[in-house]
């Protein structure tokens, strides 16, 4: 149990050290695992340092900062045995647009790298000017949904102030 | 195995039959607040074995069916299907003949859920399964549903840990 | 100390209700006060319908639908003891454009009414243009931060992709 | 009494001398992610009395100095100052003569915080009352935090009371 868990450690911290960089356009991260006699007490601790910033725990970053380093964590995982699906609803909510740009930009390398099929829920209009196509969720009987196929004009004209 | 298409009746918001074709690349689901898009996520969740009502908003199972509007009565129903494609010959043994691969979950006030694969009955253990060695399914790190990046960051260290058990 | 709960708890429910219709532009809301002997134990749940939905607890609410519902009752406490100032960070993060059109009008009838100085942290081109001036706060020297004020345009320059 | 100007010093990412107008109606604050918005607000809501290191993102007060980057060493005191209108003579009676009040709070390395109204030395409560005074302070429903609200979406409802007390 505990070589496996290590072993687990050491790949995702690889793909996490990796993916904090691409995701931060520089910096470093790193994960640590606590050690404990009983490896179910272990706990994980995520340290990162933004581009041109001291190394700090997770805890100390700013709000998008920390957004973006746990994407970077939930990526790692994904990596060790990527699916041929992922779904993310509103990951990209506190990030501004330089780190979306640099998200978007990541799911299509990983896409492309594992041919993974992303459906990506986002109230961003740079995001969605990212994806290669997009449906609109529509309410026009109220509390019914439907789906419909929009364009990036559509799309912005459905969640547009009425 | 490749998904293809979600296919969903009476799910939530969802009362009328909506289907969602899943391409390759990136798709975008976007549409103002309340009015569906975490509802179709969900769905998605659920047929592939989701078990805790908690984990989709709901207190009971039972929370998925349609429940009515002013306008329309609820229903007692609700079946979400997921067809994929075994060009590859990635499915289980018993249905690796199958260029298409259906698997459905339906749900019955008052009955419980009911999983068919390629319209067999099968447990909703089997159907985990499936998705686990498509290293997928409802509990793995390739869905990433609303608050997880903030329960994420708010973890322990010790709850977070479990984060690596889904890569161990 | 229990009667003084159970007439805060009044006021502020009152104050509540009409804050909620007037950010959704309709529905209705609510707040209970659970019962316990010891008023220490009593726990709040909300109640909410936005226009031509049921009436479901808080947590089966959408998450803009959940966030925009303890907004207003973030306001209707602040409301039966209004502060000459009121500081907001990201709080339009989850919302829609419709919504925080909504949200940037009761910003501007409490102020009107209260004369409450607001200071807005956002992210989002909207809750900016609704403001009356805007102050950006840039780090041109690494991990150094600088205030300046800057007009809607520079806010977007500010913020948008490198 | 008004608020009118936040100076700060040494605090957090606001290493140089910086001074923030709170003029009436609403004001805007607007960059990237980590340029030093929330740092910010916590100096506001540090000069106010705050106690608690946790609620500003530190594991102690001196986590609220600068604490040096690659191209300047750490400081060794942060100081904020809050100056207020006492045009309407709401303040406390001992400073209600003066048309300005200035409120200061100055933390130097293993020496602890100092607060000062009007240059003269007083206790953290005094400051703390002031606030509580004018229906704010650092603990007050008109400071809401980066996460405050999905916290109290969250919370369990006998966590959630407590917002109620801050009314009664
Ligand atoms: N069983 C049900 N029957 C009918 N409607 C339901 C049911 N369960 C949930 N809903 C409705 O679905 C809506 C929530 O949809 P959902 O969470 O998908 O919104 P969303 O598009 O993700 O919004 P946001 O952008 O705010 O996250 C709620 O308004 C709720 O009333
Ligand atoms: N004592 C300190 N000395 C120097 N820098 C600090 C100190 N404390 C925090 N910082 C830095 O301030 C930055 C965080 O700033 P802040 O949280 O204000 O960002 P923000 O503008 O609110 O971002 P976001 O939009 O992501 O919420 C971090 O990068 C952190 O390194
Ligand atoms: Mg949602
Ligand atoms: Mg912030």
């Amino acid at each position: 149990g505990r070589e496996r868990l290590q072993a687990a450690f050491g790949t995702v911290n690889d793909h996490f050290e990796q993916l904090f960089t691409h995701l931060f356009g520089g910096g470093a991260a790193h994960l640590e695992l606590s050690d404990s006699d009983d490896p179910l007490d272990a706990g994980l601790e995520i340290f990162a340092s933004p581009p041109g910033k001291r190394l700090q725990n997770l805890s100390l970053l700013s709000g998008g900062e920390q957004a973006l380093t746990a994407l970077a964590l939930i990526f790692a995982v994904f990596l060790t045995n990527p699916a041929p699906i992922c779904i993310l609803d509103e990951v990209d909510a506190p990030l501004d647009d330089a780190n979306v740009e640099r998200f978007c930009n990541l799911l299509h390398d990983i896409s492309g790298q594992t041919g993974t099929r992303f459906l990506v829920v986002t109230h961003h209009a740079l995001t969605m000017a990212n994806l290669h196509r997009l449906y609109g969720v529509t309410m026009s009987e109220r509390g019914i949904s439907q789906l419909v196929s929009v364009d990036l004009g559509e799309a912005e004209q459905l969640v547009a102030a009425e | 195995m490749q998904f293809q298409r979600l296919r969903l009746t009476g799910f939530k918001s969802f009362v009328d039959p909506t289907e969602l074709y899943i391409e390759p690349g990136l798709t975008g689901i976007v549409g103002p607040n309340g009015c569906g898009k975490s509802n179709l996520l969900e769905a998605l969740r659920w047929v592939m074995g989701e078990t805790k009502p908690t984990n989709m908003r709901g207190d009971g199972m039972e929370d998925v069916i349609f429940a009515g509007t002013a306008l329309r009565p609820p229903r007692n129903l609700a079946e979400v299907t997921l067809m994929m494609d075994n060009a590859d010959r990635t499915a289980p043994v018993t249905f690796n003949e199958h260029e298409q691969i259906e698997i459905s979950r339906r749900i019955e006030r008052e009955a419980g859920s009911v999983y068919r694969l390629n319209g067999k009955e099968v447990r909703a253990r089997d159907v985990q399964l499936l998705f686990a060695d498509l290293a997928t399914g409802a509990h793995s790190p390739s869905l990433v549903s609303q608050g997880r990046i903030s329960a994420l960051i708010a973890a322990k260290p010790k709850d977070r840990r479990a984060i690596l058990e889904e890569a161990a």
